[in-house]
């Protein structure tokens, strides 16, 4: 779903180790990879290294008629063209849903049939699986091996609340790192025993810097990287002065990473 | 009013 709100269509690049998407936006300023390791599931199984081509806003609405008891399993048959998605509805009784979903074979751009179904645990749901050919390049490969002058973590609450609120204030906001203070809303590190009892800096900031670093950028993209802030507790803002921004959500089964190009001048 | 970078210019990085 985070993944969505930036990208529509990307490639879910499927091997034995893991299923890994890596996608910029339309404007290229940002870009999204995320990686779910083969652990993460509960049972996991890839003969082939195939990359999957979806309509991420499809699944996302298909995803939302799951509850969080279900158990979702996700198959793709090879040289297939459909993604079969089947959610085990572990209560006895089926709750009807409503929800517009692609037939198969249909093109991915066509507005679906508005689609009544009573949902059961045997019946497939089908998406139809755009195996788009041309994966994207992956840029990222060296960018996490980039050695960043400042890394930040806090809280990932912390961070959604800060961006949200500043972006009722305006479009872009600069991030300055200094040894000890985070200067997005002034946040500081609880590192010195005075701040102890300035309850006003939230506990959980750490801050690591080799070198200042000071960068502008879209509140608007912020904001969205932040809707993955419920999948960890914290957040880590990764800053050279020469590189995009990395916001980095990781959680147990893998991660989830955005790039952020800065905005530059005064 | 600071102007937007893409992506594009950082590729030369890699």
């Amino acid at each position: 779903k985070s993944c969505s709100i930036l990208v529509t269509d990307a490639n879910f690049e499927c091997n034995e180790e893991n299923i890994m998407l890596q996608a910029m936006d339309n404007s290229h300023i940002a870009l999204v990879s995320v990686e779910i390791g083969a652990p993460g599931f509960t049972s996991y199984r890839c003969d082939r290294t195939m990359p999957l081509g979806v309509d991420l806003t499809s699944l996302t609405k298909v995803l939302r008629c799951a509850k969080d008891e279900n158990i979702c399993t996700l198959k793709a048959a090879d040289e297939a063209d459909v993604l079969n998605l089947v959610y085990d509805a572990k209560s006895a009784f089926f709750s009807p849903f409503f929800f517009a979903f692609m037939w198969h074979g249909r093109d991915a751009s066509s507005p679906f049939p508005p689609f009544f179904l009573l949902c059961s645990a045997l019946l497939p749901l089908f998406i139809h699986l755009n195996i788009s050919l041309s994966s994207q390049t992956p840029i990222t490969s060296s960018w996490p091996e980039t050695k960043y002058d400042t890394r930040v973590t806090l809280p990932s609450a912390e961070f959604t609340r800060i961006v949200r609120d500043l972006s009722q204030l305006g479009e872009h906001v600069r991030i300055e790192v200094s040894k000890e203070v985070v200067r997005i809303s002034k946040l500081k590190a609880k590192s010195s025993a005075e701040d102890e009892d300035n309850d006003s800096i939230p506990t959980g900031v750490v801050i690591e810097m080799n070198q200042h670093v000071s960068l502008t950028f879209s509140l608007k993209y912020l904001v969205n990287f932040s809707k993955s802030g419920s999948l960890s507790g914290e957040v880590q803002l990764l800053m050279s002065n020469d590189v995009p921004l990395l916001v980095a959500y990781d959680f147990t089964q893998g991660y989830i990473r955005c790039y952020l190009a800065p905005k530059i001048g005064d | 009013t600071p102007v937007q970078n893409d992506l594009s210019e950082y590729f030369s990085l890699l």
